[in-house]
This record gives C-alpha cells, sequence and structure tokens, in this order.
C-alpha cells in the first residue's frame, strides 16, 4: 500500500460518506443523480464478487463491504425514503442507464483478458465505472444550482481518481506491478470526464465565488 | 505468461 493508493481509497470513501451523511441529515438528495447511484450499486455488485472467492486483506475486505453497502443505501434512500424520496428530481435526472450499461457490456465481451464468468463481470464494471460519472455531471451542469455537498462529493471522486493513476505509475516503477491496459485507458477515460468539473471547482475556489458550471 | 494483474485494488 502506498500514498496515493491509501490516499485514493481515503478520498474515495470520504466522497460516500459526504453524500451518505447529507443526505441522512438534511433528509435531501437534491441536485444527486440517482442514475449515477445506480450504476456505481452495480460497479461494485460486479465487481467485488471476489469477497467470496478470493481473500486479498481485512482492509480489502472491509472497504469493499463500505462501498457495497453505502452504494446500496444510497440508493435506498433515493428511491424508498418517505421524506429524501421527495427532493428527487426525476425530470432533470432522466439520463438512460442502458444507454451506457449495454456499451460496457459489449465492450467487456469483446476485450477482456479471460473469458470466465467472474473476468468478464470484472471487465464490464472497469468498462462501467469509468462512465458512472456521466449522469451526475450532465445533472450537475443542467441544475447549475450545485450545494456545497454535492460538488465535494464530485470532487472527491475526481480526486479518488486521479490518486488511483499516481498509484499505478508508482506501484510500476516500484513494484514492477502492472495494472492491465483496460484498467489504464479505463482510469484515464474517467479521471479526464473530471478534467472539465475541477477547471470550474478549482476556479470557484480561486475568485471564493459559489460554484456553476456553464450552461 | 506472468501474472502480471493481481487484483489486489479496489
Amino acid at each position: 500500500m502506498n500514498i496515493f493508493r491509501l490516499a485514493g481509497d481515503m478520498t474515495h470513501l470520504a466522497s460516500v460518506l459526504v453524500l451518505l451523511l447529507k443526505i441522512h441529515t438534511i433528509k435531501s438528495c437534491a441536485g444527486v443523480s440517482l442514475k449515477t447511484q445506480e450504476l456505481y450499486a452495480l460497479v461494485f455488485a460486479t465487481r467485488y464478487l471476489d469477497i467470496f472467492t478470493d481473500f486479498i486483506s481485512v482492509y480489502n475486505t472491509v472497504m469493499k463491504l463500505i462501498f457495497l453497502g453505502s452504494s446500496f443505501s444510497i440508493v435506498w434512500y433515493i428511491r424508498r425514503h418517505k421524506i429524501v424520496r421527495r427532493s428527487y428530481d426525476k425530470e432533470q435526472d432522466t439520463f438512460r442507464h442502458y444507454f451506457l450499461v449495454l456499451p460496457c457490456l459489449l465492450l467487456a465481451l469483446l476485450i477482456h483478458e479471460k473469458f470466465t464468468v467472474k473476468e468478464l463481470l470484472w471487465t464490464f464494471s472497469i468498462y462501467l465505472e469509468a462512465v458512472a460519472i456521466l449522469p451526475q455531471l450532465v445533472l450537475l451542469q443542467r441544475t447549475r444550482n450545485i450545494d456545497n455537498l454535492t460538488g465535494q462529493y464530485v470532487f472527491l471522486l475526481g480526486a479518488y481518481r486521479s490518486l488511483y493513476i499516481l498509484n499505478w505509475i508508482y506501484r510500476y516503477f516500484t513494484e514492477r506491478h502492472f495494472v492491465h491496459w483496460i484498467t489504464w485507458i479505463a482510469g484515464l477515460v474517467q479521471t479526464l470526464l473530471y478534467a472539465d468539473f475541477f477547471y470550474y471547482y478549482f476556479e470557484s475556489w480561486k475568485n471564493n465565488v459559489k460554484l456553476q458550471l456553464p450552461a | 505468461e506472468e501474472e502480471t494483474d493481481v487484483k489486489d485494488e479496489l
């Protein structure tokens, strides 16, 4: 475990906790895309099947359980909680799941390391994670009015992706640990999706004004 | 072929 990986995992954890805390304490999911949250739940459910087959470390297992638990809780809150669900803006969150899920499924069937169920699901989850933030970014751009917590959530997620790339570079040089090129490409694509958001996030932070994305 | 991609990340 290197510092980039640890910092990446911690920002990832913080992003999820920020979102859960926001929803739980202010009982509102305004500005949060249910589509993105459902896609993340699907990402974790397909990727972490290995908790049943492989043991890596207690840290690894605990983190996987947290990500699974938190993503499904968030979906539950938005769909089922009687107060939270009222704040969900269904009209604005119109991105279609299958628009992202189907291409990722096809891509996983075409480009993968090994043709096994577990490996295909893992590859699918890598592709899907790369694009799962899109409904959230579209929603932010549409509503423009971004509250602090939602802004921080997206910022922390972007930070997590950037730190993972540094982690791969570090691991390559120190451990000769090769991350498969599928992971590299998906990771880079995912990080680039945040570039635009980062730009406006830092601008608003520098100028000390409320974060607003251009329409 | 050596095992290069151990999936120990999250």
